[in-house]
């Protein structure tokens, strides 16, 4: 819960918002404190800067992920209203798996500047299976929908058919040593080589 | 088409075709792609008879002009035929035709994304009126030159001076050192003939920072580099090698007074230098090419994710249960797990780029009107998503290549192009850790802000006063 606002966090992308937020705040606040303790200390403005620069680059880190999940929530739903319901739920899906992955990959963040506890992790931890659970099925229509032709993808793997090993196969013929069955560096180098008894 | 892809598109349970209105912003539009596709990618000229990859580095290249002449040639064409030439150029410069023609890169792009736009923000009307249209029709090609060898994202440090003598009313260019040489600017090398050129004003003995020039660098007839140029291309690099980095140095070369953009700063005709309204205006033209970035960084993520899901649905491996087939490695939830929140992330960054390109209009005609309240905001949050996206991006890109395993690593995936492309941009337009310590900056005055006059905050970081 996020004290000053009784929003619980548990399962809800709003409550992750929150968390970020809180995550961010807690890194800033930190950051400052450290420059203001290194000044303290006798260290000048930019050696305290210098000092403590890990910690700033993990707060602009932090305060850019809070606001990208935030935007990215307000935007899509702003932008989803008309669109079908079983889009709308995969959509939602992919912000909220956004969110629960930045959750487990800062759960020290977590733990230091916010109240969850060891069982929030373990929630969220079952929230992103969830996730990966749901949108299995979709994994292929939801690439399908970004709508890449095969000439832009340019890829033997990605191609609508899916014919990869043909693909992979023609491409292999390319290769300009494929031009020739023996390649002239047989007779310089590999011959003698081989003949030479070493 | 493959009956384990096409399986998964029949359990799909919503309308792929939906989300591609949604994404391309209506059904026009996504007809509006199709034509333009069609349009450039059957063009017999601009297909590949041989890999870019079996060629040499001097026939990449050669390659990549003549298509990116002829690019530029067809965007007229197909502009004439009614269709938005806008849309076109962002095409065709970008990650998704642009870089399917020129898969290592196009050396025409500074052109279009950075000289014109620094015109364009830069210049006077005067200036604007001299040299927009010559680069708009592409009787000139620029490109824009600010990082030197020995300095990049800190631009105070550059060493490149430009001397003005009232006298002759010229400035003279000069590169006291070898540090001091421009460094990286794509289409430099070779290709470009103008250029704006970041220096460091000198007037009346006096340093006023630095402060952009158009300076030509090559005879337009001949293309020879004008006496007092050394120029050439820097050479072989992790990815982009199409795109024609060059270096560039001065000997005591001669512009008039008029070729330096003086929309802000200026240098009067008897030297005397009359400073900007703010040091925060030339923020714009990197602004913009940042929003450019973020949306291309998406582009990106969204090609290796495709190839890495159509991949791992088709893809079999290992046989947990006896007796029963290999399953599809999309089914390993290892497997979901490196591709499904890089899926994500495309809708993210798509989503941000979308507030970030309506924040820097809003906030660039606040500027006309003397506002420059936001910029600073703007700035931070600029700097942050460009970090966020081509981090994001190249290590997603990096994930996709290992979901597909050693096919992965052929070049044949395309992966190899695309994350030499993602990662470059980790690099050029303000290194990243560079740029999060430039917005951790804002973000202390922020916090000082949230302590004193917490009513006060920006939007972006109302939620500081919370914490505060």
């Amino acid at each position: 819960k996020d004290k000053s606002s009784s929003v619980s966090w548990k399962n809800t992308i709003e409550g992750l918002i929150i968390a970020a937020q809180m995550v961010a705040a807690g890194c800033v606040k930190q950051s400052y404190i450290n420059i203001e303790k290194r000044k303290s200390a006798g260290h000048s403005t930019e050696d305290a800067w210098n000092l403590t620069s890990l910690e700033l680059v993990k707060a602009a880190d932090a305060h850019c992920r809070a606001f990208v999940i935030e935007k990215t929530l307000s935007q899509m739903q702003l932008k989803m209203k008309g669109l079908s319901a079983p889009l709308c739920k995969v959509l939602m899906q992919l912000v909220e798996l956004y969110a629960v992955d930045w959750a487990l990959t800062h759960v020290g963040d977590l733990l230091r500047y916010t109240n969850v506890k060891e069982a929030n992790i373990q929630d969220l931890q079952t929230w992103m299976e969830r996730l990966l659970t749901e949108l299995r099925p979709n994994a292929v229509g939801i690439v399908d929908g970004f709508d890449i032709c095969d000439e832009i993808l340019a890829s033997a793997l990605g191609a609508y058919d899916g014919q990869v090993y043909k693909r992979l196969f023609e491409e292999a013929m390319k290769s300009p040593l494929n031009a020739e069955p023996v390649n002239k560096s047989f007779h310089q180098y590999l011959k003698p080589f081989l003949q030479s008894n070493l | 088409v493959h009956p384990d892809l096409q399986k998964e598109r029949d359990k799909c349970t919503f309308d792929p075709m939906e989300l591609t209105y949604f994404l391309d912003g209506g059904k026009e539009k996504t007809f509006e792609k199709h034509a333009r596709e069609q349009f450039f990618l059957n063009d017999p000229e601009l297909k590949d008879t041989v890999p870019n990859e079996y060629l040499s580095h001097k026939e990449k290249y050669e390659v990549a002009v003549r298509k990116a002449c002829l690019i530029t040639r067809k965007i007229r064409e197909f502009s004439e035929q009614g269709h938005g030439g806008v849309d076109s150029y962002r095409a065709l410069l970008g990650a998704t035709l642009g870089s399917a023609i020129l898969k290592d890169g196009n050396p025409l792009t500074l052109h279009y994304v950075m000289f014109i736009p620094t015109l364009m923000g830069q210049g006077t009307v005067e200036q604007q009126a001299e040299w927009i249209g010559r680069a708009w029709t592409c009787s000139i090609i620029g490109t824009y030159a600010q990082t030197e060898l020995g300095h990049g994202t800190f631009i105070r440090g550059l060493e490149t001076t430009a001397t003005y003598e009232p006298e002759t009313q010229e400035f003279v260019l000069h590169s006291p050192t070898q540090t001091s040489f421009k460094w990286w600017p794509g289409g430099l090398g070779h290709t470009a003939n103008y250029c704006v050129v970041v220096a460091q004003l000198y007037t009346k003995g006096e340093c006023h920072g630095i402060h952009p020039f158009i300076v030509q660098l090559r005879d337009e007839e001949t293309h020879e580099p004008l006496p007092g140029i050394t120029i050439g291309e820097i050479g072989t690099k992790l990815g982009m090698n199409a795109t024609n980095n060059g270096f560039l140095g001065f000997n005591k070369v001669r512009i008039p007074r008029e070729q330096m953009l003086m929309k802000n700063a200026q240098v009067l005709e008897d030297g005397t230098y009359v400073k900007s309204p703010s040091s925060k205006l030339t923020y714009g033209t990197m602004i913009f090419v940042r929003v450019v970035l973020v949306q291309d960084m998406s582009v990106y993520l969204s090609k290796a994710v495709t190839i890495a899901v159509r991949y791992s649905a088709v893809r079999r491996q290992s046989q947990p249960k006896p007796d029963e087939p290999e399953p599809q490695i999309l089914d390993y939830v290892t497997q979901q797990y490196k591709l499904f929140p890089n899926i994500a992330k495309c809708f993210v960054f798509r989503m941000t780029s979308e507030w970030l390109w309506d924040m820097y209009n809003s906030v660039t005609s606040e500027l006309e009107s003397g506002d420059m309240e936001r910029l600073p905001e703007l700035h931070a949050m600029s700097c942050c998503l460009k970090v966020l996206s081509t981090s994001d991006a190249a290590a997603g890109v990096e994930t996709c290549r290992l979901a597909c395993g050693g096919h992965g690593y052929m070049a044949c995936s395309n992966l190899p192009a695309m994350y030499g492309l993602a990662t470059a941009a980790c690099t050029y337009e303000g290194e990243n850790t560079v740029l999060l310590l430039q917005a951790a900056r804002y973000l202390m005055k922020a916090w000082v802000q949230a302590v004193a006059t917490p009513n006060e905050l920006m939007p972006t970081v109302k939620y500081l006063a919370k914490g505060a």
